[in-house]
């Protein structure tokens, strides 16, 4: 369940909406393809108002390359769940990005950053973020509402290149949630 | 309306305000 943010103290700086931070694990050896199970792993850490609201949490949970084994950092809107079959995700998808080892820490809070202060710019699209910490490499997700918006994507593309600060090179790949369901990729 | 925008520098200068820690 979700939890409610905490009062913001005078002299907060609040954000323009309130973001939700869950953390996923997948159980060694266990089949987890289905929502049900899924949904099971996701867990509630926080939810959040304020620029000061955020640094507390941040600073109080592991940071992604620490982790070990395959364990998923969401950041969304609050009232959005980080799963396609939400209303805000279900016509929309995401911008991928796959990172060497050892990157995924600053690119995660460069983008969460950007996400916060609202730098993209997108009106309401942007739903939330994704830091996916994997054996071989790491992937940052940037989810929005609209897949067939090219318009949109277009702009979160430009913006995230802006923002990120990843090498000139790094593959970007924008993938409706429909086609990775259908693909079973996600 | 208007938005609540803030730049990368701002948001890591308030990591710094006691409200934070």
């Amino acid at each position: 369940p979700r939890k409610k943010p905490p009062p913001v103290k005078d002299g907060d700086h609040l954000l323009e909406y309130h973001y939700t931070l869950w953390f996923s694990r997948k159980s060694p050896g266990k089949q987890s393809s289905s929502s049900v199970s899924y949904n099971s792993q996701l867990k509630c850490i926080m939810t959040f108002a304020s620029i000061e609201q955020f640094w507390l949490i941040y600073s109080h949970v592991a940071r992604p390359h620490e982790l070990s084994g395959h364990c998923d950092y969401h950041l969304f809107k609050d009232g959005i769940k980080p799963m396609w079959e939400d209303e805000a995700n279900v016509k929309g998808g995401k911008w991928m990005i796959r990172l060497k080892k050892g990157l995924i820490s600053r690119c995660w809070e460069n983008l969460i950053l950007a996400v916060l202060g609202e730098q993209f710019i997108v009106g309401n699209e942007i739903c939330g973020a994704v830091a996916s910490m994997r054996y071989q490499e790491d992937i940052l997700s940037l989810w929005n509402r609209t897949a067939s918006n090219n318009e949109v994507t277009s702009k979160i593309r430009e913006t995230l290149k802006r923002v990120l600060n990843i090498p000139q090179n790094t593959i970007m790949e924008y993938k409706a949630h429909t086609d990775s369901i259908k693909d079973n990729s996600s | 309306g208007t938005r609540i925008v803030y730049d990368r520098s701002f948001l890591l200068k308030c990591r710094e305000s006691p409200l934070a820690q």
